[in-house]
Formats: structure tokens, sequence, C-alpha cells
């Protein structure tokens, strides 16, 4: 479970898309972000940032998510490798 | 460090600007302050890999050549899927090399205060610009520190004359372009996997039979859950996702996306994400559900009666008009009819609360101006309070329960991506019913 409020979650959520650590949807599959995703998310941007690794939005993720930063994603070609190893199954 | 996989195969590189900070939001900073600072900026790449730099001035005609890296100041929307966001937030951003024209392109937001050693209230120019054009010569983002590509703005460096990238920075640009004074600059093609080509693009599929459905309003059920927007009506919905953006204009089917409701279900009347383990509260009739992400949990539906909800009247609530956690102080709100109940849905010793608070239920009139019944209810944005009823939104600041201002704006518009109708008249205010609107045409 989260400790933010549904704005900082809402916030959160899309932060880690913005910057590469979640997918973005995709509209042929229009899965569901699960909690466990979105923790894991929360746990390499710890990771990357620095910060404990609680996988929760606690107060020192949610100051470093609002720090000022290039617009660049941290994590790049996340969608592609996901796309990849999707076709490579198939 | 991290390399993006892409890199310039050459290292005689040509750079000019297209514009230069706004005086009145970055004084102090004038154009040739800029152009010392990003060729200052260049001269610590240039320092440690065998590359070189030109900056192409403006032609007699005084038009600025183009050149590999080309720097602008811009504001919001500029056009390039970046778009920047007022004061703080995202500082600049630049395009890995290649052959694109956007390619090395870079960009700072114009809504910044530059500066260089200046106050905590400005960004340094120069620590930016270092950082971008690191970018602009292929790194990615890295996590080490010290690193000047770390993503986060680092406040500025301490001596621009004598600035020196850390060995992170140097080791990721040598494995480009190669060692300063080597024997052979450019270095080799470095080992790592090369991104694939994007796919090719689709064409627009369109979506004529759901654009009525879509547009015209009337949902049964609206949710905040894990970041985007669910609007429920019949049997399917759409998602709206933070930026503004649709999943797809295409409704998805209950059925097929939330596993566990009864056969048939084609109605939804509240839902809502439960802030203490993130699991998914459906309201249909007299019962109601737990999901585990799209699934429903074993022991589910339960009576609605579990929750406690009686009416002023006496009687037993038997239908959820609307649910939502209120971002202002993290309590989960249940509506019904004209009334409405406040639940601590903390787990304190083990156990969930599922009794309303004293001194409910409460009168939706309390709410100043939202219309009653409801269809659905969301905290977003920045905690604000969202009130969704037919085609008609209206939103209350965090914390707020009544403010003067409360003008109902387009659902199908402002979230669902429909055109705006032809007609200026503006929906009627729940809060004056039988009062006119004049705008300024009228």
């Amino acid at each position: 479970s989260t400790s933010a409020e549904p704005d900082q979650y809402s916030r959160a959520v899309d932060w880690l898309g913005r910057y590469g650590y979640l997918p973005r949807p995709d509209p042929y599959t229009s899965q569901l972000l699960t909690k466990e995703g979105i923790e894991e998310a929360v746990r390499i941007m710890q990771r990357f940032g620095g910060l404990r690794e609680t996988g929760k939005l606690d107060s020192e993720t949610l100051k470093l998510m609002s720090k000022p930063r290039c617009s660049l994603p941290d994590i790049v070609g996340r969608d592609d490798i996901l796309r990849r190893r999707r076709r490579r199954k198939r | 460090y991290a390399l993006s996989g892409l890199k310039w195969d050459k290292t005689d590189l040509t750079w000019s600007i297209h514009s230069y900070p706004n005086p009145s939001t970055s004084p102090g900073l004038a154009n040739n302050v800029v152009e010392d600072l990003l060729t200052r900026a260049f001269k610590a790449w240039s320092d440690v890999a065998p590359l070189n730099f030109h900056q192409l001035r403006r032609d007699s005609n005084g038009a600025t050549a183009k050149g590999d890296i080309r720097v602008s100041f811009d504001s919001m929307f500029h056009e390039d899927g970046y778009p920047f966001d007022g004061q703080g937030g995202t500082l600049a951003h630049a395009f890995f090399p290649g052959t694109l024209d956007i390619s090395g392109d870079t960009h700072f937001d114009d809504d910044e205060i530059w500066s260089y050693a200046g106050d905590s209230r400005s960004t340094d120019l120069f620590t930016v610009a270092v950082h971008e054009f690191g970018h602009a010569l292929g790194l990615s983002h890295s996590s080490s520190d010290p690193s000047i590509m770390r993503p986060y703005y680092q406040g500025p460096v301490e001596d621009i004359a004598h600035f020196k990238l850390a060995m992170d920075d140097r080791l990721a640009i040598q494995q480009l372009y190669g060692v300063k004074d080597a024997d052979r600059p450019g270095g080799d093609d470095p080992d790592f996997p090369r991104l694939p080509s994007p796919p090719p693009p689709r064409p627009t599929q369109h979506s004529d039979p759901s654009f009525q459905e879509r547009c015209q309003g009337g949902f049964d059920a609206i949710g905040n859950i894990r970041g985007e927007v669910f609007f429920f009506k019949g049997a399917q919905f759409w998602r709206t996702q933070r930026d503004g953006s649709l999943v797809s204009l295409n409704p998805a089917q209950i059925k097929n996306f939330w596993i566990g409701l009864p056969e048939g279900t084609n109605k939804i009347d509240a839902v809502y994400e439960r802030k203490s383990d993130s699991r998914i509260i459906f309201f249909i009739g007299s019962q109601y559900w737990v999901f585990k992400d799209t699934v429903a949990m074993a022991g589910y539906p339960r009576p609605l009666s579990d929750w406690g909800m009686k009416k002023k009247s006496g009687e037993r609530v038997n239908r959820v008009d609307a649910a939502f956690i209120w971002a202002h102080n993290g309590k989960t709100y249940l509506f019904s009819g004209g009334e409405f109940w406040r639940f601590n849905e903390n787990i304190e010793n083990g156990q969930r609360t599922m009794q309303p608070e004293q001194g409910y239920p409460r009168e939706n009139t309390l709410w100043e101006g939202m219309p009653a019944p409801i269809d659905g209810i969301i905290s977003w944005g920045e905690g604000n309070t969202y009130f969704f009823k037919d085609n008609s939104y209206w939103m209350l600041t965090k914390g707020v329960l009544n403010q003067d201002d409360v003008t109902p704006k387009s659902i199908a518009v402002d979230w669902l991506r429909c055109p705006a109708p032809p007609s200026t008249s503006t929906p009627a205010n729940p809060r004056f019913p039988k009062k006119c609107t004049c705008n300024f045409l009228g």
C-alpha cells in the first residue's frame, strides 16, 4: 500500500510513466497497472535516485519526484523491450 | 553511466543559438553571457574527448545557420512532444544524435529563471547545459553520484572556469568518441544493444459507433484508479491518463477487463481505489465487490449493509451513487441520494473499520453548488475534487466545500477528447438553477 494521498498517487504514476519506470498504456492490450508493478517501478526509481528501496511513495520519494529535472526518461526503451519480448513469446 | 545507443559519426560538430532567455524572467543574463556559458559547457566535453565544437552565427541576412546542435529557449508546448511546464518541474531536454532534423537539438525552458552562480531561486544555465549537451552527444541518464548526467538538478557547479567532468561522465563520452589526444580519435563503436526501430505508424482508426456514447456524457460511474480516470457507461468504459490523453478512443468491455462481476453487468454504480491497500471497490445495486487488480477477490459480492449506512430517515441504503477518497483528509466518502457518509478505512489493530464515522449521513448540499444525485466524484490534479453529472463537471479546490466560482465545464471536451460543441451556451449551474448566465457575447 502507499502512504500517498490520491492526488499524489496519480501524480506519481504519471511521473513514473513519463520517466520510463512504468510502461505507457498500450491501447491494444489495455492492461491495468498492478499494485505490485507500481511498487516495483517505485523501487527502481528509488534505486536510480539513490534512495532506500521501499517500493512505497514515502516522503523522500515524493520529494525527489518533485525536484526540478531533465525532461528525458531515465529508463529508455522499456516499452520497446517489453514489445520485443512479447513478440518473441508469440 | 548509460548510453543512448546513438552517436555522431563525426567529431567536428557545429552549434547555433536560435533564441535567448527572456530578459524579464532571467535578468542579468545578456546574450553574450549565454554564449559564453554554452561555449564553456561544450568545452567540458571536448576537454576529455576528441570533439570540436564550432558556433555558427547569423549570416549577413540575419538568418541563423542551422548546425548540428541547435539551442533554443522555449515555453510550454513547443511542438516537439516534450512540453515544458512553467517554472520548476522540467528544466530542459535534448535530442540524441542522429540524422533527423531535430537530432542534437537542445531546448531550455524559458519560464525558468536562468542565471550563473545565482541564488537558490534561479537555475544555473551552465550546469544544465553540460547535462543536456551530454544527451546531444549520446549519453543517457546516469544513476551514479557524482555524475552530471543524473536526471535531477543538483544546483550550480562550484567553479565554472575549472569545471571537470566526473569519472562516470568521462568514461561515458570516451566510450563513444575515444580519449582526447589518443591515436585514433572517434573511438570504437560501443558494445551495447541498439534500440529497435520504432514500429511503422498505424493509420487512425475511426470509432464512429462509440463516438456518440463517449461524447454525450451520462456516465454511470467515474473513478480514479491507478492514476487514471475510468469512465464507466453501460457495459463499457474509457480511460483518461494524467496528461489528458485517452488510452483508446474505443471503449473497453467491462466483462473482458474486470473479471468476476456477474455475467451481463451493464451498469456500475460507483467505484474507487482503496487507499490503504490499493484494492478496487465496485458498487452495483445493493452489493459490492473488492478487486485485487482486475480480478474479484473470493468471497464477493457482499451486501452493502456491511458498510452500515443508514439514511436520516432510518432506511438502509440500497445503492451508492458515487465513492471517492478526499485528498484533503484521506478519508473515504460514499454518496447515495442526497446524503453522504464518511469512513476512515485505515487498518487499526489488524482490523478495517467498516462503519461510518459519527455524525453521518450529512446532506450533499454541504458541497455547495454541486448537483445531486451525482454520477461520480474523484480527487485529481493538485488534490482538487471533481464532481461529474450528465456531461458536465465541477471542480472544488483542495479541501474546500464551498467556493464562490464553480462553473460547470464539459466532460466530453476536457476529459474525453471530444470536439467542442458549436453552441456557446453554458450548462445550467445547479447552485442557481433558475438564474440566467450571461457570457461576454450575451
